[in-house]
């Protein structure tokens, strides 16, 4: 058993939970929030076997199209106090996956 | 030492919580949404050593009971868009337990 | 790949954060509860390798400073109801950290 952990943007996350349901899977959603860009995102858990994780992984990356964008996250300014915010531009596409393995598994 | 994930229903996440504390255990709690059903469930993240993991399991247990409930979870309607309710029987009592193994353990 | 998961008092968190992206690290926030106190915290997911585990449990360290708070956790009454306060003296600064493997890891 393994378990999928995956970071995804709030406008694919309803989508790839479909996706991931129609095709007979669980999943738990915690509402995040990425540290650099502070602005919320969605977390996925997925709990599934060994065999699966990979069609697990693909079902979410159909979901999570990557695109550029030009954000400005705040910035303090180092001399005076008060914050500056200067336009950069990012991949915020896409999706950030990490699979665990699990030693016990229990459906209660 | 091992950190055990349980999702539970809402329902019963006090009472786990309280009977964990009761004998020692420490437990942070996560507000989480079932994928499928789409409602709000949580889960406990609760780290201890591997001769614990047993009784950790055994108190949420206790305080997990199943029960089948008739859920209409909203479908979309292929051919036209439309979303269209059918009532299906589920178990939705218990709860879905993954114990993780820890590397490394620090209490700062 | 490693996946560090730290639990943080909310005072501390933002300023962890910060030094974490300040040294090129990504973090996804959880806004979570402590089962004792029953007030919310904040859990930290940091992915990174592991020769840069020890440095982000440094960062973390330097974050979050241990204090003794006196405090009065709801407790319920045994015989007739009701909820009782008696205040106790706890540690309630520092941070609980939980270093697990990756198996794998995609950045799509
Ligand atoms: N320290 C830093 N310096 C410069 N640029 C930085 C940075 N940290 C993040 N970024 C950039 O900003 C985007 C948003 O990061 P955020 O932390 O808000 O939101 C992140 C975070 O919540 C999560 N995430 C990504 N990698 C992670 C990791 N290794 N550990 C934990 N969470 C991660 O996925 C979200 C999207 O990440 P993604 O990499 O696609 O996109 C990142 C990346 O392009
Ligand atoms: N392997 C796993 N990985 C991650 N999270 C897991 C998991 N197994 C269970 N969970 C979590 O526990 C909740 C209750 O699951 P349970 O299997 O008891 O009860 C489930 C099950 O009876 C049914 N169900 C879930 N997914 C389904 C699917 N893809 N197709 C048909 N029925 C599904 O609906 C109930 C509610 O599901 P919901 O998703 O709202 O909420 C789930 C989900 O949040
Ligand atoms: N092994 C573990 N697994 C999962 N989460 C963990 C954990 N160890 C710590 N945490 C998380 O970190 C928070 C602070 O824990 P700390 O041990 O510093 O500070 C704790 C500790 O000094 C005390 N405490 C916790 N559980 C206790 C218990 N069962 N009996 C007596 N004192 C307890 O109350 C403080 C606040 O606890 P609270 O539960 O509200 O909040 C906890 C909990 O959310």
């Amino acid at each position: 058993m393994k378990l999928v952990i995956a970071i995804v943007h709030d406008e694919d996350s309803t989508s790839a939970m479909q996706a991931l349901n129609a095709e007979g899977f669980s999943v738990t959603k915690l509402a995040t929030t990425g540290g650099f860009l502070k602005s919320g995102n969605t977390t996925l858990l997925i709990g599934t076997d060994q065999s699966n994780v990979q069609r697990v992984i693909d079902i979410i990356k159909s979901q999570s199209e990557t695109r550029k964008r030009v954000v400005s996250p705040p910035v303090p300014l180092s001399m005076n106090g008060g914050m500056e915010a200067y336009p950069i531009e990012i991949d915020v596409g896409g999706a950030t996956v990490f699979v665990v393995d699990v030693e016990r598994f229990e459906k209660i």
